[in-house]
């Protein structure tokens, strides 16, 4: 049920 | 120089066994003020963030910063053949090819010695700044986790529901459903078993079972775990350690 969210942009890159 | 030695092995193999089956590859940036590492995992769903801070050590002393790249899937069988209450000390020299991992038990007089290839791992460094939540949840870490055991084997995603009385756990599968309900008390004989919720904004939040699976192999960390949640950020889960922590940020499933 329902659909996975991911990290990407939440944390950036040293 | 690394040399940074543990009063008892069983710390460094409880905070490994505690992300080694959600990440595989990983960084250990060494300093002078300890030992931080970050992973994601291949789905790039849950990010793991380790501080070993040098309190936690019987001794440390790192004189050049040294990236220790190791496969956490070996690393743990080294650490299998040690015992937990040997002393452990991890040896690595400033431009290492390998790490030495020296097991003493101080009663016996046994001294064993590993090495373990080290890996040139090629991850980003990412910088995790203080995210904005509505809600902050400390509980007993064994409680957590066996909700977290129990609600998974009916469904895929356990809902998390929290308002300002309540916690709530629930799980809906094809066989059924289950719901466990959590109220904030204190504690006094034994603050560890105290649940504590402090609460901005109701969340209702959804996330794989599978990962908080993976999340609760933390708990031999710690007595507690701390749970940060928000409706615009992934959620934080995190493990105190006498000095540093073991955390992991996951992001929640969204509706279709």
């Amino acid at each position: 049920s329902g659909v996975q969210g991911r990290l990407d942009g939440f944390f950036k890159v040293v | 120089m690394l040399e940074a030695k543990f009063q008892e092995a069983s710390l460094f193999k409880r905070i490994i066994d505690g992300f080694k089956d959600c990440v595989q590859l990983v960084n250990f940036q060494c300093k002078e003020d300890g030992i931080i590492a970050q992973a994601v995992d291949d789905s790039r769903v849950l990010l793991v963030s380790l501080e070993i801070g040098v309190e936690a050590f019987q001794d440390y002393r790192c004189d050049h910063p040294v990236t220790l790249g190791m496969d956490l899937s070996s690393l743990s069988k080294i650490l299998r053949c040690g015992n937990n209450t040997d002393t452990l000390t991890l040896i690595a020299d400033d431009t290492p090819d390998a790490i030495i991992l020296l097991f003493e038990d101080t009663k016996k007089d046994r001294i064993s010695e590993y090495s373990l290839k080290l890996m040139d791992i090629d991850a980003d460094f990412l910088k995790i700044e203080d995210l904005q939540y509505d809600t902050t949840l400390m509980m007993p870490s064994a409680e957590f986790s066996k909700t977290v055991r129990d609600l998974s084997q009916l469904s895929d995603s356990l809902n998390i529901l929290v308002t300002k009385e309540t916690i709530k756990f629930v799980a809906t599968g094809d066989v059924g459903s289950g719901s466990v309900i959590l109220k904030p008390f204190i504690n006094m004989e034994n603050p560890d078993e105290s649940i504590k919720l402090d609460m901005d904004q109701p969340v209702d939040l959804t996330f794989g079972s599978k990962y908080l699976q993976d999340i609760v192999k933390g708990s031999a960390l710690s007595n507690k775990i701390g749970i940060r949640l928000s409706s615009e950020a992934p959620a934080l889960f995190q493990f105190d350690l006498s000095s540093g922590f073991l955390q992991f940020f996951l992001a929640p499933k969204f509706d279709d």
